[in-house]
């Protein structure tokens, strides 16, 4: 394990944290993490799951958890929904306002998110990342050791270049990469059963071949995942014997 | 206009800026401000696109620009493709190299492409702004004034949810926006032509009428978008006829 430099381990009660990373945006980095978090929990896990993206959260969304936190002894009590204990700005900034910080804003909010919630002891911390390769990844890096990075990706050249700033961040920072999901890989037509590569698929598989890294599955492109993400019922949950929920 | 504050304007030979924005990643504002800035050079007009997503850049590939630019007088020459000069973090980071930056050294990066490129006379420089509402997003609108935000959202919630978080941005910074546009609005199966609302349709063209936005148009989820994307010829270029040309 890398991570907390010199310094104390902000969660020392967590067995594993497991950053969910993408340097691509929109490619299912929080649909993985929640519907991951959920699957766990369902397993008899402890499982908590951090939103790391403080411009965009969308995990409150997407566990269907809209109440706000409360805090007890100076620390934030985590919301509960199908069993993991969630933590994200979704919850202390309303819809109408945006988070205008610049980084050392984003820094302190990790250290927030990891230091000052009452995770209590959990197996596992899911931690939901923001695309890119900035203040955020760094600080998380520095401050925590982690047990592995899973990376989402989509399949076409353009995602997967991009999707790979992030492999290169976390092998400079000395961060094992578990593997990469292939997520939005091919649609099949609901109406005639013909499979349209629209996003393409199998640019992962290729890409885990030619690098030496674990192929961690495909998850389809389908409707059903859009529409349990906005309704705040992770398809895990709420259609376990699907496909989609298999993929998970 | 605003932007500039108490400063100079580092562009003043450019009469439009026109950042293209969303607060969500992966929803199409690099493909729609590569197309936007081909099709505005279609029409005779001088265009600059530059590429702000310094963590993740895709316009080089887009555009099938793969050129380092080089250096005259301390100025960078920008690179140009389909009659649209371009600047990118692209061009000056190889493949197998991530940037891992805190927030100011992105700051420096907006002020390079801005003040630090030869883009002589212009009347549109198109710039494609990465996702969220942070460091790049506030220099910009700090340095130069800009004419309007054109914002890109998919059509379903979890997305525009997160959109909405740039236009509120904006506003803050006295930006105008000039409207939003719906990308990857419904999907039309190539064999049977059913219909699939993958991401949904319509979200974006609601949301214009409850908040007295303009509504831009709305571009198709398409195969050929994408294989265009990947193989750097921008579709309002390689097929000028097909529908979802038109859109753009
Ligand atoms: N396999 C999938 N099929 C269909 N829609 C998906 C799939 N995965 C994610 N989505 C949708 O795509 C959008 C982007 O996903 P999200 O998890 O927010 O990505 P990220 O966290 O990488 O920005 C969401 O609206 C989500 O519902
Ligand atoms: N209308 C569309 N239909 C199909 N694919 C699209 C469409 N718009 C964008 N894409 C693809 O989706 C991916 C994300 O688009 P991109 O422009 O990189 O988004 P962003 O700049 O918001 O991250 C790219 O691979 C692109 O080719
Ligand atoms: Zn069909």
């Amino acid at each position: 394990k890398t991570g907390s430099a010199g310094g104390v381990n902000l969660v020392p009660q967590v067995k594993n944290i497991i950053p969910i990373a993408s340097g691509k945006g929109g490619v299912g980095k929080s649909t993985v993490s929640a519907n991951l978090a959920v699957a766990l929990s369902q397993l008899g896990a402890r499982v908590g799951l951090a939103d790391m993206d403080v411009y965009g959260p969308s995990i409150p969304t997407l566990m269907g958890a809209l109440d706000a936190p409360a805090q007890e002894d100076g620390k934030i009590i985590p919301i509960v929904a199908y069993g993991v204990k969630i933590i994200s700005m979704g919850f202390f900034v309303p819809k109408d306002t945006a988070v205008i910080w610049r980084g050392p804003m984003l820094s302190k909010t990790v250290e927030q998110f990891l230091g000052a919630v009452q995770w209590g002891e959990l197996d596992y911390l899911v931690v939901d990342l923001p695309p890119g390769t900035g203040d955020v990844q760094l600080s998380l890096c520095q401050k925590v050791p982690l047990t592995g990075a899973a990376i989402v990706s989509t399949p076409q050249d353009v995602a997967l270049n991009v999707a790979e700033k992030a492999m290169i961040m976390f092998d400079k920072l000395r961060t094992p990469v578990l593997g990469i999901i292939e997520n939005m890989s091919g649609f099949v037509c609901t109406h005639c059963g013909q499979r349209e590569e629209i996003f393409g698929s199998g640019g992962v598989r290729r890409y885990c071949l030619d690098h030496d890294l674990p192929f961690l599955g495909e998850i389809p492109l389908s409707t059903d995942i859009r529409t349990s993400s906005d309704s705040g019922l992770p398809i895990v949950d709420s259609a376990p014997d699907s496909a989609s929920a298999k993929a998970f």
